[in-house]
């Protein structure tokens, strides 16, 4: 991260911010969702508070606008620049202007309002660019389902490096409720991967433990049994051949050997031959049967030699192009007894890579003994 | 890459000129400055810029460099005021 040369932010915590005018790509509703949902990014990991206002100026103004706006940076029409902010200030600084020739959106088609202005916010408070591309402030944009977004820990270190952490107050530990294992409610994973003939699922801070077909599943937190891994991660996978898993948050990846996770992670995933304009993998999976790795991203997949250690030069493909009947999006996987299993949402598909074609549909959870 | 046409070139080299006099303070002041000493001042922002971006630093618009200038992004500046 980093932060405005001579400018340690806001010198008050209590923070104002007044929305002058609405985009027609949206409903005002869901601006006003979007935008409180963007500052909340910060509020959650600091003192700040934001309260808003409506008839008078605010800390942080905030315009659609296009072309030639008032301010000495003309906007340049679709896409190229989507939005600037300005750094804590009297005046214009702290305001956010968001390019009117663009399509908002609160969901993924055109840009998302809410990822663009949790990033411009993070200018208003007082942040510059940062260089590591699974920050929230790096330069460029890339879709992430918003109810999957967790601020990533560049961007808390910078935040926090000027306002501090939010205290949290204490709450009496309540004790646990014993309930259905949440894992039996229509649950979406965020990595599933083998180890070593068992079968886990990742899922926020924790992961189901299958450890064969008759047993109960265990939940445990991640932390617990690798405590250099991060939470939230992204995608998984097991290469037997190396009796390694390799992890995946943001651009980086770990590589776990059993319970240790090596001295030399995390790792680039630009070093497996991804290009800069990849930010994150959504899910992995290595086929034993090909001795290939599928990588998927967005609509697309990289394929990789594991042996060669080079992506394949007849990848990036669409995802509907490889893997007729499994949807254009994966964000997890895994293999087991030489059949592919991709999830998305609260969906399974049992692929076959011999027959190139789905030969199950099931509930995403459909492994944890329900 | 197809290779380029000297058309393509100019234009990418236009687009590059515009990308960074807005984000990595190319000062191109309107005086015609000696081709010379501008093209070494571009040469030095694209390094700075695949720099950031953890790109091959080589000073020239190979097509990565240009692929990460045309994703859309953030109007702010990527380095200095």
């Amino acid at each position: 991260y980093s932060i405005f040369p001579g400018n340690s932010g806001w010198r008050k915590s209590e923070l104002t911010y007044r929305i002058v005018n609405y985009t027609p790509d949206m409903a005002a509703a869901e601006v006003d969702a979007a935008i409180q949902r963007a500052f909340q990014v910060w509020s959650d990991v600091t003192p700040l508070t934001f309260t808003r206002i409506y008839n008078s100026v605010a800390d942080i103004e905030i315009s659609f606008a296009a072309q030639v706006h008032n301010d000495f940076y003309p906007f340049d029409g679709p896409h190229g620049t989507l939005a600037h902010a300005f750094a804590p200030n009297n005046g214009i600084g702290g305001d956010a202007h968001f390019d009117e020739d663009e399509t908002w959106t609160s969901g993924s088609r055109g840009y998302n309002l809410f990822l663009v202005a949790a990033h411009e916010f993070g200018h208003s408070l007082g942040l510059f660019h940062s260089s590591d591309p699974s920050a929230l402030m790096y330069p460029t944009y890339h879709f992430i389902e918003p109810s999957e977004f967790h601020l990533p820990d560049d961007d808390v270190r910078g935040i926090q490096s000027l306002y501090g952490a939010r205290e949290v107050p204490e709450v009496p530990m309540v004790p646990e409720q014993p309930s259905t294992p949440s894992s039996c409610q229509p649950i979406t994973f965020d990595a599933v991967t083998t180890l070593r003939g068992e079968i886990l699922f990742f899922t926020n801070k924790t992961f189901w433990r299958q450890i064969s077909q008759e047993s109960q599943a265990e939940h445990h937190l991640i932390k617990t049994f690798w405590d250099a891994l991060p939470n939230h991660i992204q995608a998984a996978y097991e290469y037997q051949d190396k009796d390694q898993v390799l992890v995946f948050k943001g651009a980086k990846y770990w590589v776990i050997n059993g319970y240790e996770v090596t001295k030399d992670s995390p790792k680039s995933i630009y070093d497996l031959g991804f290009p800069r304009t990849v930010r994150r993998v959504d899910a992995a999976v290595h086929d034993e049967n090909t001795g290939k790795t599928y990588f998927f991203v967005g609509d697309k997949f990289w394929s990789f030699d594991e042996k060669k250690q080079a992506m394949d030069s007849v990848t990036p493909k669409k995802i509907i192009d490889g893997l007729p009947g499994v949807g254009s999006k994966v964000h997890a996987a895994f293999q087991k007894n030489g059949l592919l299993y991709f999830f998305d949402g609260h969906r399974q598909y049992e692929f076959n890579a011999a027959k190139k074609r789905v030969t199950r549909v099931l509930k995403s959870n459909s492994w944890l003994k329900c | 890459f197809p290779a380029e046409t000297p058309q393509d070139s100019e234009e990418n080299a236009k687009f590059a000129e515009e990308y960074l006099k807005n984000y990595y303070n190319l000062k191109t002041d309107g005086v015609r400055q000696g081709r010379k000493k501008s093209g070494s001042q571009i040469s030095e922002k694209i390094r700075q810029m695949q720099d950031f971006f953890g790109l091959e630093v080589t000073g020239r618009l190979d097509s990565d460099t240009m692929e990460m200038m045309h994703q859309p992004r953030c109007g702010f500046v990527d380095v200095g005021e």
